[in-house]
């Protein structure tokens, strides 16, 4: 590599033989620290919104990697906010420098339904965070819907968004709940919606048992309750890019003492 | 290595020891090996030459060292990777047509992110910072 990452192109670039193949998988899986090669559940091979947001930090890692070894080469600093980036904030790009890894999650259950006559319309989320590697501790996290315009049916409306950390279940009445956050929206609004829900996920990490996911409940102005889909909240049966998930922000909590040799 | 081997027992065997054998240059010694001397190869591994572009998503693949024929130092339990890099050294700085500068440093590695998916369909972005090498010299 040259001092910018990038590959000389006087490499040769030849086919492995199957052993060589081999050895190589095996030596990149131990670097990866990975038991085995992963099988990922993919949907029609296109990438959905976690994956694009993923993408988009290891592209702003990358070029601040490059522009780093450059800046020591020239001797400048490089500022890592860009407007087009999701991490435009410097907390957040805080957050991905101080990171040693960043996962996003995929959303497990969605309901859409009321369950109860009486109950408001409420849209819940899960999170498996039981592949997190020991040691490693929640930084920052959030969970992101994205909103799409509904002005065309609700003309000058403003809705109120609250999201709910479950606290409890119960099989013959609504489950108990805590608030973490209550926005006022307008119909009118279309993009990402990001909710902080770090305190939450630690939770979730140190005591699996109350990780019972999140429940988002929309309201008009007049208080009624309305179906998130309605209000604009896109699902899981909405476009792939527009799907909702939670990314988390890690940091080895633990010092490896290395095994002398 | 097993050639010296196999003079080493002769020579247990002979009082005299043979002219030279023990007394060959380390150039004579690569000299007779020239065919299969130690030598460093570069290799752009692509993770789609793998087939892996399903679960990792970037980079697209890295450049590494590699190195075949007989390098002279093998490594065990009695040479760590700090030493041996120091022995390539000394050894490339008698020998430099025939026997290669050490493929890594020690102690420094470049730092690389990799972007991939777990078997849930998670995405993982991980930060390799502070690669320690398991290994070194040329191999």
């Amino acid at each position: 590599l040259d001092g910018n990452n990038e590959v000389h192109p006087g490499f040769i670039q030849r086919r492995l033989r199957t052993h060589a193949k081999r050895e190589m998988q095996r030596e990149i899986l131990s670097i990866l620290g990975l038991p085995h090669r992963p099988r990922p559940h993919l949907s029609h091979g296109k990438f959905n919104s976690a994956p694009l947001f993923m993408l988009d930090l290891y592209n702003t890692i990358s070029s601040d990697e490059k522009s780093q070894v450059q800046g020591m080469l020239d001797g400048y600093q490089s500022t890592l906010t860009t407007q087009s980036s999701p991490l435009a904030t410097y907390q957040e790009t805080a957050f991905l420098n101080d990171a040693d890894m960043v996962m996003s999650f995929v959303n497990l259950v969605e309901y859409d339904s009321k369950l109860f006559p009486q109950q408001r319309h409420h849209k819940e989320f899960k999170f498996n965070l039981s592949q997190i590697p020991k040691g490693e501790a929640v930084t920052a996290a959030e969970f992101r819907l994205y909103k799409e315009c509904v002005s065309h049916t609700f003309h000058n409306e403003t809705f109120l968004l609250k999201v709910y950390q479950v606290v409890k279940e119960h099989s013959d009445r609504e489950a108990d709940l805590f608030l973490l956050e209550s926005r006022r929206l307008w119909a009118a609004e279309e993009g990402w919606l990001e909710f902080d829900i770090t305190a939450t996920s630690n939770l979730w990490l140190m005591s699996p048992v109350h990780n019972l996911g999140l429940q988002v409940s929309m309201e008009t102005s007049s208080g009624q309750s309305i179906s998130v889909k309605e209000a604009g909240l896109v699902g899981h049966d909405g476009a792939l890019e527009k799907q909702p998930f939670m990314v988390a922000f890690f940091r080895i909590s633990e010092v490896y003492i290395r095994t002398a040799r | 290595s097993t050639g010296g081997k196999r003079r080493q027992q002769n020579r247990n065997r002979s009082t005299q020891p043979q002219d030279g054998s023990m007394g060959l240059g380390v150039a004579d010694y690569n000299n007779s090996d020239q065919k299969t001397a130690c030598r460093r190869h570069e290799l752009y591994v692509s993770f789609r030459e793998l087939g892996w572009q399903d679960w990792i998503i970037a980079p697209e693949g890295y450049a590494a060292n590699y190195c075949d024929g007989e390098c002279s130092f093998p490594l065990n339990a009695h040479m760590n990777a700090t030493n041996h890099a120091i022995v390539q050294t000394l050894v490339h700085l008698m020998n430099p047509e025939n026997v290669p500068k050490p493929c890594c440093a020690p102690t420094k590695l470049h730092a690389i992110s990799v972007l991939y998916f777990d078997d849930n369909s998670n995405v993982i972005l991980k930060k390799y910072k502070n690669m320690v090498v398991r290994a070194c010299g040329c191999h």
